[in-house]
C-alpha cells in the first residue's frame, strides 16, 4: 500500500490511498483502502490521515476518522496516531498491522506504526526531502 | 498563508531480506514522488499532490500499488485507491480494479466525473477504458516469482496472512 497527505497554500488538506491489498488474497477481496475513515480521510480545519497495513483491522477500527476525532477533541496530531496505533495493536494484539501519516491544519506531521518496515517521507516549503524505510530510522 | 507540506509512505510491515536488495529502487522511488508531488503543490492544490504522488509510487513497480501491485490467490492484480479533498469532504474510491494500473487517478475520476463515491470491478474497468487511463500490463517477472514462492508456502501451511482461507481457498482450484 501507498499513500500521502498534503496541506496547500490555502490551507486545504488531502489524503490519497492506493494497494494492491493483500498476498493471495481470495479474489475480490477489499481492505481498508477505498473506505473512507478507515484507510483514508481528510476534513479541512482537522487532519489528513493514510493508512497501511493488515486492511481488515484498519478498516473495523476506522483508523484514520478515529485519528480525526482525537485531533478534533485538542490532542496533538503526533500524539493522535501513536494513540490509534497502540490501540489496535491492544485490541486485536497484532504487531506489524498498521503505520499511518497524517497532517494536521497547521501543517504538523503525525508519523506512528507498529511495524519493523514503514517507507515514508516528507517535503515541505521549509525542510526536506527526508525519506526512511525502517521504522526505527 | 499556509505552509505547504507533503507526505507520503509507501507501505508497512514485517521485515524481509528483499527490503535491503530493493532498498536503492524504493528511495529513488520516494524521492521521485516527493519531487511531483510538491510540484504538484507548489502550482495546484493538496489534492494535486496526493495524486501525483500516489500515482509516481503506482507507476514504480517495486511498491505494492499500481503497477507493483500484489497478485491475489489466482494470480491476478487487483488494485483498490482512495481519495478525499477536506475542503468539502469530497470523495472518490475504486476497488477489485484490473484494467489500469493508476488506481488512484480512476479513484479521482470517480470524485470529479460521477455522482458517486465508490465504484468496483468491472464497473471501475469500464470507466477506467472510456476514460483512456493507461491498461495495466502483465505482472512483473519479480511479482510472478514471489507468487510461485507464497503458494509453495501456502501448500506446506506456513502462511501467516491466512488464518481461516485455508479450506475455501482449496475451492478456487479445480486440483
Amino acid at each position: 500500500t501507498v499513500g500521502a497527505v498534503a496541506i496547500d497554500k490555502e490551507g486545504n488538506l488531502s489524503a490519497a490511498t492506493s494497494t494492491g491489498g493483500l498476498w493471495l488474497k481470495l479474489p475480490g477481496r477489499v481492505g481498508d483502502t477505498p473506505l473512507p475513515g478507515a484507510g483514508v480521510y481528510a476534513e479541512n480545519g482537522v487532519v489528513a490521515v493514510s493508512a497501511t497495513g493488515i486492511g481488515e483491522l484498519i478498516a473495523r477500527y476506522l483508523a484514520s476518522v478515529k485519528v480525526a476525532f482525537k485531533v478534533k477533541s485538542g490532542l496533538i496530531v503526533e500524539k493522535a496516531v501513536e494513540e490509534v496505533v497502540g490501540e489496535i495493536t491492544k485490541l486485536f494484539g497484532q504487531e506489524n498491522s498498521i503505520g499511518l501519516i497524517a497532517l494536521d491544519s497547521h501543517g504538523r506531521i503525525g508519523l506512528a506504526t507498529n511495524c519493523e518496515v514503514f517507507i515514508r517521507g516528507f517535503i515541505s516549503t521549509e525542510k526536506g526531502p527526508m525519506i526512511a524505510l525502517l521504522a526505527n530510522e | 498563508m499556509s505552509k505547504e507540506v507533503l507526505v507520503i509512505h509507501g507501505g508497512a510491515g514485517r521485515y524481509r531480506q528483499s527490503l535491503q536488495e530493493e532498498r536503492k529502487e524504493i528511495e529513488k522511488t520516494l524521492r521521485g514522488a516527493l519531487e511531483d508531488g510538491f510540484k504538484a503543490l507548489k502550482s495546484g492544490s493538496s489534492l494535486d499532490a496526493v495524486e501525483e504522488a500516489v500515482k509516481a509510487m503506482e507507476a514504480s513497480g517495486i511498491l505494492n500499488a499500481g503497477k507493483g501491485a500484489a497478485l491475489n490467490l489466482l494470480g491476478e492484480q487487483e488494485r483498490d485507491a482512495s481519495v478525499m479533498f477536506g475542503k468539502n469532504l469530497s470523495f472518490g474510491a475504486v476497488a477489485s480494479v484490473k484494467y489500469t494500473w493508476n488506481a488512484v487517478t480512476l479513484a479521482r475520476r470517480v470524485m470529479e466525473k460521477t455522482d458517486h463515491v465508490f465504484l468496483v470491478g468491472s464497473g471501475a474497468d469500464k470507466l477506467a477504458e472510456i476514460l483512456g487511463l493507461d491498461p495495466a500490463g502483465k505482472p512483473s517477472n519479480r511479482l510472478q516469482e514471489r507468487y510461485v514462492e507464497l503458494i509453495k508456502m501456502v501448500g506446506e501451511k506456513d502462511y501467516e496472512l491466512w488464518r481461516k482461507n485455508f479450506e475455501v481457498a482449496k475451492h478456487f482450484f479445480s486440483d
